[in-house]
């Protein structure tokens, strides 16, 4: 789930 | 925000268009298979996080990119294979992979595997259009489905662009995504002839053809 608010976009 | 909205939606609708041109022409001439098998790479080595994604918004687009894309490459390599010609299809991909591994290894934002892959097909990315726009130039003309797929691709990260604007002033971390915008601007400038000749003939029912 970290990595998800990292990265948000596509 | 809207802008980054679209840009997906946009996205989604060039892999639509290229699906509709498949099978409606039954025939993958005019699209380079080495731009899809590279966009294919993109998508593993960004997507390793697919299991933890937490969005349903980003999950959703992941797998259809993905499945969408591996559906693309079937198609070319196996049911329309006959009408794919790889003596058009000539670029140095070797050259896209190097230039995306060396910045990858050289400015990760960390040095994790998932960040370096991460890094990697950010910028795999902003340059797999090369193969498509190389087949066009030899070419020198377009159908006016392909060039619709080209444009709506290229729309996708030029949208991305104001909203990353829109994000910087709206979020309070003003946070710059430097890898990705660098590489968004990049992949946008690499679209602008393509974007100019699509404006000026295709969009007044013209085809799409090289001056």
């Amino acid at each position: 789930a970290a990595k998800e608010a990292d990265h948000d976009e596509l | 925000n809207i802008f980054r909205v679209l840009g997906d939606f946009s996205h989604l609708a060039s892999i639509f268009i290229l699906l509709h041109k498949i099978q409606q022409l039954k025939s993958c001439s005019g699209i380079s298979f080495k731009s899809q098998v590279l966009y294919m790479l993109v998508y593993i080595t960004r997507y390793l996080d697919l299991p933890w994604t937490s969005s349903p918004y980003n999950f959703i687009f992941k797998v259809l990119f993905i499945s969408s894309e591996l559906y693309i490459i079937y198609l070319m390599a196996r049911a329309y294979k006959p009408t794919n010609d790889p003596n058009l299809d000539t670029f140095h991909v070797e050259f896209l992979l190097g230039f995306a591994g060396l910045l990858a290894l050289l400015f990760p934002y960390k040095y994790t595997i998932l960040e370096v892959f991460w890094a990697f097909s950010i910028w795999l990315e902003s340059v797999a259009i090369l193969p498509q726009l190389f087949m066009l130039q030899r070419t020198g003309e377009a159908e006016a489905m392909t060039a619709h797929y080209i444009a709506a691709l290229g729309m996708y990260r030029a949208l991305y662009i104001p909203n990353w604007i829109y994000r910087y002033f709206s979020e309070p971390t003003h946070k710059v995504d430097t890898i990705a915008v660098t590489a968004g601007i990049l992949q946008t400038i690499l679209y602008s002839d393509f974007f100019w000749i699509y404006y000026t003939k295709v969009m007044r029912g013209e085809k799409f053809k090289l001056p």
